[in-house]
This record gives C-alpha cells, structure tokens and sequence, in this order.
C-alpha cells in the first residue's frame, strides 16, 4: 500500500 | 523599471498553458539574469521551476530585482488576447503594483495593450538540492505525453521503470493491466525522435497520473522531454523553452505506508 508524498518532507525550506 | 520584449510571444503564451492548471497564482522573480518562477501546488505534491534567461529576450532590462505576484487565470486571460506571431513586451516600474502586457503584430499595424493588478503572495521558496539522479532520460514529449494519457485510463498511478535497456511505464487498475516500454534508440534520424537512457543504477518509482498528464501541457514547448529518477526522491520532467530556459517539474514519489 502507498500513499502520495509531500514535496516538503523532500525539499527543505530556503 | 523593468522591460522584457519577446519577439517570439507564442512562447510566452506555450509556458502559460504549461503552468495554468496546476498553479492558482505564483510570483515572476524579475532580475539582470532573466525571469524565474517557483511554485507548488496546492496539495505540496508537485512544483514548477521556470527559467527564462535574459539572453532569450530581444530586449531585456531590469533595474531592481522585483517580485509579481500574479493570478494566473487573469494573466492567461490577457495572454490569450495575444496572436501567436505577436511580439510580447512586459513592463513594470520599480516596486510595481500593476504589470504592462504589449502585443504588436509583425507588421505593427496592430498594438494592443494591457495591464494587470498584482497581487502579494507569501510563497514558500524550497531549496532544491543539485541530485545526481539514477536514471536520466530523454525521448519525443509528444510520446511521454500520449504514454501518460493512455495508461491513466487503467489507474490513478504510473510506475516508471528505468534500465540500461530503456524505460517502461506501467499501470494496474480494475480492469486490467497496461504497459509501455521504450527501448534506446539506435539510430534515429532526427534527434527529436531519440531515447536515450543514461543510468548509474536501475530505478523504479510510482506517481499520480494527474500530474503527470498536468506536465504535459508542455508538449508544445519542446519537442523532447528530460525525465530524472532516483529511488526515493522527487521525478523531475524538463521541457526546454528555445535556447534559453527551461520549465521543469518536480513530483514527490508514491511512498509505502
């Protein structure tokens, strides 16, 4: 089972 | 002040319809070196990074770096109003609060103009690592755009899987299964029809369709499409625009629960 990943937990903050 | 002329406004107008459905609004970052824009959507799943270089553009003046926060319903409106072979010019004054849209016609016997309200967007700005993907491949846009509309018709996903041999796309679905591949071209006779694969290591990921068919909307821009993979992080698709930008989106992978 997968679920849709979140951009942010991907890519930090600038 | 700020201007920016393209004589070649249709692609202007090729990069509003590549961003327009996946985007409600996003802020033109506007300096020496040309016009940049990052946007997420809505959900945080997918991100547009536009570059268009100031080199691209017949006349390309920016004072002061600035920020226009756009709608981009309103900006698709007025560039609608634009013909294909008009040229585009952009102007804004130093902290703007309104953007000038001119379009001429080639033989300059019809000038239009337009302007629109900008609006302030508190944009979060992701830093987007330099990553050594696994697998980089590039092929016909228009293929990758007819894969993407086929298979979602069978589910919501798309596993792309990439080998030395070359790339499959793969759905499963209620009624059934599908599957594309594409080996690496040998010999083409145009570059534009090519697959090539460059791999460090196999790779395979899953991703929403939706999105997908969303960054196809830029088939029109390039005739080849750039995809990056690398296990665990974001697919990148690039489309080239002319000589001098580019467009590319990012979309977070499916991840086990």
């Amino acid at each position: 089972k997968q679920k849709q990943g979140d951009l942010r937990t991907f890519f930090a903050n600038a | 002040m700020f201007e920016a002329r393209l004589t070649q406004g249709s692609l202007l107008k090729k990069v509003m319809e590549a961003i327009r459905e996946l985007l409600n609004e996003a802020s033109f970052d506007c300096s020496e070196n040309g016009i940049q824009l990052q946007a997420m959507d809505n959900s945080h799943v997918s991100l547009v990074s536009l570059n268009m270089g100031s080199e691209g553009f017949d006349k390309f003046r920016c004072d002061r770096n600035l920020t226009m926060g756009m709608n981009l319903a309103s900006l698709s409106k007025i560039l609608k109003c634009a013909s294909n072979s008009d040229a585009i010019t952009l102007k804004a004054q130093d902290d703007p609060d309104t953007v000038t849209f001119t379009f001429e016609s080639e033989n300059n016997e019809r000038v239009s103009d337009y302007s629109m309200k900008l609006i302030n967007l508190d944009q979060e700005h992701l830093g987007i690592p330099d990553t050594e993907y696994s697998c980089v491949v590039k092929m016909p846009s228009a293929d990758f755009a007819r894969i993407c509309k086929d298979l979602s018709q069978f589910g919501d996903c798309i596993t792309i899987s990439c080998t030395k041999e070359g790339i499959k796309f793969s759905v499963a679905g209620d009624i059934g299964t599908g599957n594309v591949k594409l080996a690496q071209t040998a010999n083409v006779d145009k570059e534009s029809e090519a697959v090539t694969v460059e791999m460090q290591e196999p790779v395979s990921l899953t991703f929403a369709c939706r999105y997908l068919n969303h960054f196809t909307k830029a088939t029109p821009l390039s005739e080849q499409v750039q995809l990056s993979l690398s296990a665990d992080v974001p697919l990148v698709v690039e489309y080239k625009i002319g000589e001098f930008g580019h467009i590319r989106y990012y979309l977070a992978p499916k991840i086990d629960e």
